[in-house]
């Protein structure tokens, strides 16, 4: 080798450009592979580059190395091929006796959906999906099986059954962050901003049901049946405000309020909004975290309705994988959820704060919400956008819905969305 | 496909009458649902 370095003579040439980029593109994933390990070890992070970054068990290292996304992205496009009109109702009927679907409940008739993913995301007919009457009830969004509910204990850790736990913050993504921003008032801010502007100091406010005389000065401030807000042409009281039914569901000719649930624990709520005892989503003293875990099977009504009357007021797409989520592999796999693609709908009902996140699985990789056109979800390219990076989702509010609210008010039982092939 | 809920409610009573107001799930977990069935009640 020594010989060889002393006799050989020394050529220049040009070097292909191949070869160039290839040196560029090492020293890229050398330098990024740098950044991940010193994020690993930590160092003097700021506290906000500290979050959590879940990278689940052994298992999943070695499924991440499945493209899954690329496979579910491929699946939605095979299914969305149009099929013959001939094949359409055996197939879907084929598809329906494996999967236990119940077709007397199907919307249209099996010929007029044109491929396997129209006919996933159908519809229902009229009156199959009652939704409970009671107004304090919390309904199931969709079909499915409950596989885990409970509480949720102190530390934001969701109830460990079956080896399922994770962390509120993984799952939703920091509360912190919400109010650190403070961007957008929350109901309760709103409606004290309204009632300060006539002139009444929060701890002063009184409702009357039926008609405050004159000669009461607070019973001015508010009439039981006076419009409060005016969302889309719809006009809300106060008390229907807060539980979500519009101001027409009133009985007119009784004159007093008398909207779904008591009308007294709306007002009495509205009492503490005012007082501004109700601000924290999470930490309301007199409250406590549920949760409930729906998980649908593939034969299931894929499309999601409200559990309650609230208003969504933001929400946080995070684009992760597509692990499976089938009960199976969710009692095996910790942090399962926290690791696949999902939308987090945050916002606020009667109660406090409430949340709804559709979590995506490989072969139903994209959630569709009706009133978000801006969210894509299961694409092949995606852009990371500095929000991204910073807690690793997208977020979008939904103030634009209704200025007043701060956000999209929705009625319980009222579609949102759904789930889609691939 | 899943989907996840996570909501604040009143916390339920355990010394009160039955009744007393709070949240308390009415399901059992495994329960096959449809969608509009109540999972809850205040």
């Amino acid at each position: 080798l020594s010989e060889a370095l002393r006799n050989t003579k020394t050529e220049w040439y040009a070097i292909p450009a191949a070869l160039g980029i290839g040196v560029v593109g090492f020293t890229q994933i050398r330098k990024n592979s740098s950044k991940a390990s010193e994020y690993e070890s930590g160092g003097d992070r700021p506290e906000r580059e500290k979050q959590i970054r879940p990278m689940g068990s052994w298992q999943v290292q070695i499924m991440s190395t499945i493209p899954l996304k690329l496979i579910s992205y491929y699946w939605g496009r095979f299914n969305e091929i149009p099929l013959p009109v001939f094949m359409r109702a055996p197939g879907f009927k084929l598809y329906s006796w494996f999967f236990g679907v119940n077709l007397d409940e199907v919307a249209e008739p099996l010929e007029s959906y044109r491929n396997l993913a129209e006919f996933f995301y159908r519809q229902l007919k009229p009156g199959c999906r009652p939704i409970d009457p009671r107004p304090n009830s919390v309904v199931s969004p969709a079909d499915g099986k409950v596989l885990q509910f409970g509480e949720v204990r102190s530390g934001g850790m969701v109830e460990q059954v079956k080896g399922m736990t994770y962390s509120l913050d993984a799952l939703l993504g920091t509360q912190g962050s919400i109010h650190s921003e403070g961007e957008s008032p929350n109901a309760a801010a709103l409606v004290k901003k309204k009632l300060e502007g006539k002139g009444v100091e929060p701890g002063q406010t009184t409702a009357r049901s039926g008609k405050g005389g004159d000669s009461d000065p607070d019973a001015a401030v508010y009439q039981a049946e006076e419009e409060f807000a005016n969302v889309n042409g719809i006009s809300y009281t106060l008390p229907s405000l807060l539980s979500g039914a519009p101001k027409d569901t009133k009985r007119a000719n009784s004159g007093d309020v008398s909207v779904p649930g008591t009308a007294s624990d709306s007002l009495e709520v509205g009492r503490e909004i005012a007082k501004g005892t109700a601000s924290s989503w999470f930490a309301n003293p007199d409250k406590r975290l549920f949760f409930a875990v729906i998980y649908l099977a593939p034969g299931d009504y894929h499309r999601f309705h409200s559990p309650v009357s609230w208003v969504v007021e933001r929400r946080r797409h995070f684009a992760g994988e597509l692990y499976s989520v089938s009960p199976w592999l969710q009692s095996r796999l910790k942090d399962l959820f926290v690791l696949n693609e999902r939308v987090v709908l945050l916002g606020r009902w009667r109660h406090g704060m409430f949340s709804m996140t559709p979590v995506g699985a490989t072969n139903v990789g994209s959630i569709r919400i009706h009133f978000d056109r801006e969210l894509r979800t299961n694409t092949l390219t995606h852009n990371a956008t500095k929000a991204d990076e910073q807690g690793g989702f997208a977020e979008a509010t939904y103030k634009g819905a209704s200025a007043l609210l701060g956000g999209y008010p929705i009625t319980k039982g009222s579609e949102m969305g759904g789930f889609n092939l691939g | 496909s899943t989907v996840v809920l996570v909501f604040e409610a009143p916390a339920s009573n355990p010394n009160g009458p039955p009744g007393s107001g709070g949240f308390r799930f009415c399901v059992e977990r495994g329960q096959t649902v449809k969608m509009g069935e109540a999972l809850g009640i205040v």
